[in-house]
């Protein structure tokens, strides 16, 4: 098992990786890593070497290898479908945002309960009666949920979600959501950011 | 200077203790605390300890001297002031936000390039031309700057910020900005936050 520490670094990873590949990179020391990921050269080394990216003294690490074993740790060797429940203000930015689908997560169908939204597709993605949630996310094989309705829907929605399959639940309303202990979840708290960014800028971080 | 972990756990704890004072609960053991943040009770009295909050063996903290103690170290002694460049979907969705008020953050102007929402006052908020940047956030001693306009506008938004004497600005496009030194820049993407959902639901973490 992992730390969340960990993960983060190997997404940052991956997506560096990613980019120099594109660009025709074949290696990369963990120096230059390091330098573009914010991370130290020695914490590269360990995070790579421990998960079998070895790398060769003095020139570096092959950027496919490093790629080919981050993508299997990752969960990227499939897409990952995602349903999202609640197509407002944020739930339009979430669909519209270009950088999920290229990450290798593809919102499959949104669901709402406002009939002006219901039965139309937004860039593609078809908004179905929030009813529909248990029947359409196994059909779809949904397999993650972005709750982004208002805070006193969530639960129910999540609930449904629940009966509907799906594992993982990313929560945008500022409620404690409760799920049953198979099912992953994480809550997006943008307060947060902002608490940190203060934080830095009182000089304590 | 604080880790980013550190501080991260410190404003779990500032919040739940305004909650039980809310509540009327005067005193927390650090098993108490440990429980509803989530952290180990060891973990908690580390931290509460080295940030000069003294707990009483056997009883606990009492509730006030910790909210006290945090309250200076996370800067909430006084409201921070908010601008928001990019009233759109994403905007329109964090303007709205109640919890941002709730913990001391108010958005104080917006700013957009579109006529149709210049000029207009949106949940109390006025939109200005985003021209006026360098006037308005002065004026209005805005330290903070979210921007949440399209990748390409993204770079030259942040760099008027800056001019407008912004000292930290939280990043939602899904671009690299570069910033000045003196400037503190947090990133938010939220495709990292799916890809921990998904490494979760892999087994991964
Ligand atoms: N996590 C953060 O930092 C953050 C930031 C901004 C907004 N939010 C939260 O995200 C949520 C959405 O915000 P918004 O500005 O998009 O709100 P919104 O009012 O614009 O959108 C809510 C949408 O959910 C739909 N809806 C309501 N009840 C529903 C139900 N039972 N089933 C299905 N759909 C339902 C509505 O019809 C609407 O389309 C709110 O809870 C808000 O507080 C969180
Ligand atoms: N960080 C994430 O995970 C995440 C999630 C969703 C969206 N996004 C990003 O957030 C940004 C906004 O997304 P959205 O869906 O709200 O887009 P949007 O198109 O609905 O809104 C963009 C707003 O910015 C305004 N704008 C454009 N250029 C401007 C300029 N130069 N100065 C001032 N205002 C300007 C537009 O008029 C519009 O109101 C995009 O970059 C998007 O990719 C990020």
């Amino acid at each position: 098992k992992l730390s969340i520490g960990t993960v983060e670094r190997l997404i940052h990873y991956y997506r560096c990786v990613e980019e120099l590949i594109i660009e025709g990179q074949t290696c990369i020391s963990s120096e230059e890593l390091a330098e573009k990921t914010g991370y130290t050269p020695a914490q590269v080394r360990k995070d790579l070497t421990w998960h079998g990216a070895l790398g060769v003294p003095g020139k570096g690490y092959a950027t496919d290898v490093v790629q080919q074993v981050l993508r299997k740790l990752l969960g990227k060797h499939r897409p990952r479908l995602v349903g999202l429940v609640g197509v407002g203000h944020l739930g339009l930015a979430l669909l519209r945002h270009p950088d999920f689908h290229k990450h290798g997560f593809h919102i499959v169908a949104g669901f709402d309960k406002e009939l002006t939204k219901i039965g139309h597709s937004i860039d593609g993605v078809y908004i179905y009666d929030v009813s529909q949630i248990e029947k359409v996310c196994p059909l779809l094989k949904i397999e993650m949920g972005l709750v982004a309705v208002p805070p006193l829907e969530a639960q129910k929605v999540s609930d449904a979600l629940i009966r509907a399959g799906v594992l993982g639940i990313l929560n945008f309303a500022a409620v404690r959501l409760s799920v049953p202990s198979h099912v992953h979840l994480e809550n997006v708290d943008l307060s947060i950011e902002l608490e940190k960014l203060s934080c830095r800028i009182e000089g304590w971080l």
